[in-house]
């Protein structure tokens, strides 16, 4: 029982968290971007990876609304995939996603 | 024009 009350709905809304591998993969595609006027989309996720094996796991047809609690619904796709590749090079090293499942 | 078929993946 979440009840925004109005505001930003939040429902539907998955939290995944994953560390890169030792290569600073996190083992998923993205295709969108503000600037190709498309949402964020996983387009892929490969067996074996950080995305196909954190809990609760990425998927394919997934749109990213946050990355690391940033609003990413502004940036050109290739400033999303460097705001997830700068953040395997943050102290934590975790990239957090927040996503609407397909 | 709109170039629809123009969808660019990235790995991370």
């Amino acid at each position: 029982g979440k009840s925004m009350n109005g505001a930003v709905p939040h429902d539907n809304l998955v939290l995944i968290k994953m560390r890169p591998d030792e290569n600073g993969r996190f083992g998923f595609n993205v295709k969108g971007g503000a600037d190709q006027r498309m949402p964020i989309i996983v387009s892929r996720v490969a067996p074996g990876t950080p995305a196909d094996m954190c809990m609760p796991r990425l998927n394919e047809g997934d749109q990213v609304v946050l990355i690391n609690g940033r609003d990413i619904s502004d940036h050109t796709h290739d400033d999303v995939v460097m705001l997830i590749k700068a953040s395997c090079e943050d102290q934590s090293g975790e990239l957090i996603l927040l996503v609407r499942p397909n | 024009e709109e170039k629809d078929e123009c969808i660019i993946a990235t790995e991370v």
